[in-house]
C-alpha cells in the first residue's frame, strides 16, 4: 500500500548519511496505527 | 497578513482518539445485534469549524469484532478482539460528532460490516473453521441441540433463544460445528417447560435475563456436544430520546 512504500523509502534515505541539523518529515497524519491487525 | 490555517489533525493525535473512543462507545451502545467492536485504526478525521468553541468531526474508522456480544456487561476495554485465525469481523465506520466547549457528541453514524475473506484465513490457517450463513442446516440444528440439551439439564429458568450470533465449520481433523448465540430467559422452569413450552414467556426486558451460549457438535462416528450458557443477569437499557440508525441500513 502506498503507506508502506512511503514509510520505505523514509527508511532507505535515513540510511543516507544526513547533515547535522537535519529533520526528517513528519509521519502522514493519517492514517493512523493499527491497534491489532490488518485485514 | 492572514494567520496561516492550523495543522490538520492527526490521526493518532490524543484529540483524534478522544473523538474515537467517544464514537465506538456510541457504535456499541447503540447495536442491539451481534457483536462489540473495538478501535483498530483512524482512517482519516476532517475537523470543520462551525464557530468558537464549536466544531463538527468527520471521522472514518476500522473496527474489528470482539468476543463480547453487545448485550454483555462486560466493559470494552476487557474484551478480547477476535484474532485473525478466529476468521476475524472488520467494521467500516463513517461517524460525524460535534464538539461544543470541549464536549463531544455524537450526530451520526454509519457502519457495514465484512468478515475477512476465506481465502485470507485458509493461506494462514488452512484447518482453521470458517464462518458459515447463520441459517445453514447445521449450524441451525448444532443451536436446537445445544440448547434443548441446556434446558434439559437445568435447574434455573428455561431459556429461549434469541439470536444466533456467530456459526463456523470445521472439516479437518473432525467435522465440527462451532455455534454462538444468544438466549433470554422465561417465565417457566425447564420442568414446566417440558408439560406446556408453549405457556413459556420471554421476561419482560426490565428484568430481562439475557445470556450467551457457545456450543460445539463433533459430526460424525464419535458425535458429541457440548454448550456452555451464561446468564447476564441485567440487560443494556434503551438511551431514552436516542434515534436509532435507520433500519435498512448495515449496522452489523
Amino acid at each position: 500500500s502506498v503507506t508502506k512504500r512511503a514509510v520505505a523509502e523514509a527508511a532507505q534515505h535515513d540510511k543516507v548519511p544526513r547533515p547535522v541539523g537535519f529533520v526528517p518529515p513528519p509521519p502522514p497524519p493519517c492514517p493512523g496505527k493499527i491497534r491489532h491487525f490488518d485485514i | 497578513v492572514p494567520a496561516a490555517p492550523p495543522a490538520p489533525l492527526g490521526c493518532d493525535d490524543p484529540e483524534s482518539e478522544a473523538a474515537a473512543e467517544v464514537a465506538v462507545n456510541y457504535i456499541n451502545g447503540h447495536s442491539h445485534h451481534g457483536y462489540k467492536f473495538a478501535l483498530n485504526r483512524i482512517e482519516d478525521i476532517r475537523v470543520v469549524p462551525q464557530g468558537p468553541n464549536n466544531d463538527i468531526i468527520f471521522l472514518e474508522l476500522d473496527l474489528l469484532e470482539t468476543r463480547c456480544p453487545v448485550l454483555s456487561p462486560t466493559p470494552l476495554a476487557n474484551c478480547t478482539v477476535r484474532s485473525f485465525a478466529e476468521h476475524a469481523v472488520e467494521g467500516d465506520c463513517d461517524v460525524k460528532l460535534q464538539k461544543l466547549d470541549g464536549t463531544l457528541s455524537v450526530l451520526a453514524s454509519k457502519c457495514h460490516s465484512h468478515a475477512d475473506s476465506n481465502e485470507d484465513v485458509v493461506r494462514v490457517c488452512p484447518d482453521c473453521p470458517l464462518l458459515v450463513s447463520l441459517n445453514n442446516t447445521e449450524v441451525l440444528e448444532t443451536v436446537s441441540a445445544a440448547l434443548n440439551d441446556y434446558n434439559s439439564k437445568t435447574t434455573g429458568p428455561y431459556l429461549r433463544l434469541l439470536e444466533i450470533g456467530r456459526a463456523r465449520i470445521q472439516y479437518y481433523p473432525s467435522h465440527t460445528v462451532a455455534v454462538e448465540f444468544v438466549v433470554g430467559a422465561t417465565n417457566c422452569t425447564a420442568e414446566e417447560a417440558k408439560a406446556d413450552v408453549g405457556a413459556c414467556q420471554l421476561l419482560p426486558e426490565d428484568q430481562s435475563n439475557f445470556g450467551f451460549c457457545t456450543a460445539s457438535m463433533v459430526k460424525g462416528p464419535s458425535q458429541s456436544l457440548r454448550e456452555d450458557c451464561q446468564l447476564y443477569g441485567h440487560q443494556v437499557p434503551t438511551p431514552p430520546g436516542v434515534t436509532y440508525i435507520h433500519p435498512g441500513q448495515d449496522t452489523s
